[in-house]
């Protein structure tokens, strides 16, 4: 789990963080601008994603987000189409 | 549980298989033999049956690869992506695909290949992702699963049925009701007076009667209990179970199966379990636990099998020294032998078949015969 070596490490995470919603739950691939605000697409989409791993949709990367995101899955997007 | 758009099945119950390679992890028999059962999981919930060929273009082409493999979706080396596949049709479509950069393993000390198969195969018959963390189908990988009593949640029963309906009924297939956990039969079994349990145990307040691969959950808050299946709240516990009975002050159900036990604290399935029920001091003569009971005030639990019963230190966590001890002889009134047992409001309460037995410790005696459903206010 490469992301426990570089805790911390905020481009690695917010990297992480893109690839993980680009591959399973759409993230538009032109959005490259990782701004925190409640409006982001990244902020929806992370709540997206939050709802569809049973998590609370807090909109951020907490522990338990980040828990799921390193644990091993499937490769089908959780996204239709 | 959810389908791919456009819901897209297979328009046939015949179909077929192949292994395309293997993978070096494993011996080809052990992986034969994992997607053989991981067919047999949605086998079992549906009219479908799976036929393996050995060349040629097959409905599900399973194969291992890394990387670029020629589908456009590249693996991504160890961990990460497992493995993917493709909803029921022709060509691509149906096949599933294996990341061999992973360590594929019969147990979980890598990443087992059953587990993973069962998933990926049934993305192959057309079930989606599942948001309910308990589903095979959920995406996330779960190593925690019980192997040797693996089930399929009821959101996975209830995805496969929307697409391929029930198991035709017959003496050679088991028959899987399409949604069991309705409260249609739950109700009507209820109230049937020759209803026996498998176990009975309070958690947090309730009391949950388990019969098969349900319970009912009591709340003595609503008149009407709940009816579910084991699997919906805990994939790991197998059906059919011997005894269960719950340690408040450790908030903890302990649930027995053979010489196994699970302890699960609401909806979690504790970490290392199930564990053998040697660990608790019973002898290797016992092959199985008819019942137990916690008594709370005293901090002991009792565990019933056959005619005699043990006597369990919750403090000390050691099995007292001067059991067995026969059930009749301590329990009078009570019988020889118990199905299930739990105590309520000072009582312990006796099941056997039909019938139930209010039981006053204090003046061990029975104070009360019962119905075994009398808790349902049928």
């Amino acid at each position: 789990y490469p992301l426990d070596e570089v805790a911390g490490d905020k481009d690695t995470i917010m990297e992480l963080l893109q690839k993980y919603l680009e591959n399973y739950y759409g993230l538009e691939k032109d959005v490259q601008q990782f701004k925190i605000m409640d409006s982001s697409p990244v902020i929806k989409k992370i709540q997206e994603m939050q709802k569809f791993l049973g998590l609370e949709m807090t909109g951020k990367l907490d522990s338990s987000t980040m828990e799921v995101m390193h644990k091993p899955r499937c490769g089908v997007p959780d996204v239709g189409g | 549980f959810s389908t791919f758009p456009g819901t897209p099945k297979w328009r046939k119950n015949q179909v077929t298989y192949r292994i395309v390679n293997y993978t070096q992890d494993l011996s080809r028999k052990a992986v034969d033999s994992a997607i053989e059962k991981a067919l047999k999981v949605w086998e079992e919930v549906t009219p479908l049956t799976f036929s393996r060929i050995y060349e040629g273009e097959a409905d599900i082409m399973v194969s291992f690869a890394v990387r670029e493999h020629g589908d456009f979706v590249p693996f991504d080396g160890p961990g990460g992506v497992l493995a993917h596949a493709y909803a029921p049709g022709p060509g691509t479509n149906g096949d599933a695909h294996f990341d061999d950069d992973e360590q594929w393993t019969e147990d979980t000390t890598g990443t087992n290949l059953f587990l993973v198969a069962a998933h990926e195969l049934g993305h192959s018959l057309g079930l989606f992702h599942s948001a309910k963390p308990e589903a095979l189908m959920y995406p996330v990988y779960k190593p925690s699963t019980n192997l040797a009593g693996f089930q399929l949640s009821q959101d996975d029963v209830d995805g496969i049925q929307s697409l391929y309906g029930s198991p035709p009924a017959s003496s050679d297939v088991p028959v899987v009701p399409s949604k069991p956990s309705s409260p249609k039969p739950g109700v009507s079994a209820m109230c049937d007076p020759d209803l026996s349990f498998d176990a009975v145990s309070t958690l947090r307040g309730e009391i949950l009667f388990f019969k098969d691969r349900h319970f009912w959950r009591k709340s003595l808050r609503t008149p009407e209990p709940g009816f579910y299946s084991i699997s919906s709240f805990w994939l790991s516990v197998p059906s059919s179970i011997d005894a269960a009975y719950e340690v408040i002050s450790r908030d903890t159900v302990f649930i027995f199966k053979g010489t196994q036990f699970w302890a699960i604290r609401g909806h979690e399935e504790q970490a290392g379990y199930p564990k053998s029920i040697y660990t608790l001091g019973l002898p290797v003569t016992v092959s199985k636990i008819d019942a137990a009971i916690s008594d709370k005030e005293k901090k002991k639990t009792y565990f019933f099998a056959e005619d005699k019963y043990w006597r369990f230190d919750e403090r000390k966590r050691t099995m007292e020294p001067e059991f067995p001890r026969k059930i009749d002889e301590d329990f009078p009134g009570v019988g020889s032998k118990v199905d299930a047992a739990f105590e309520a409001f000072g009582f312990f309460y006796f099941f056997r078949g039909s019938s139930q037995l209010e039981f006053d410790p204090n003046a061990k005696k029975v104070t009360h015969v019962l119905k075994s459903n009398s808790w349902f206010n049928c």
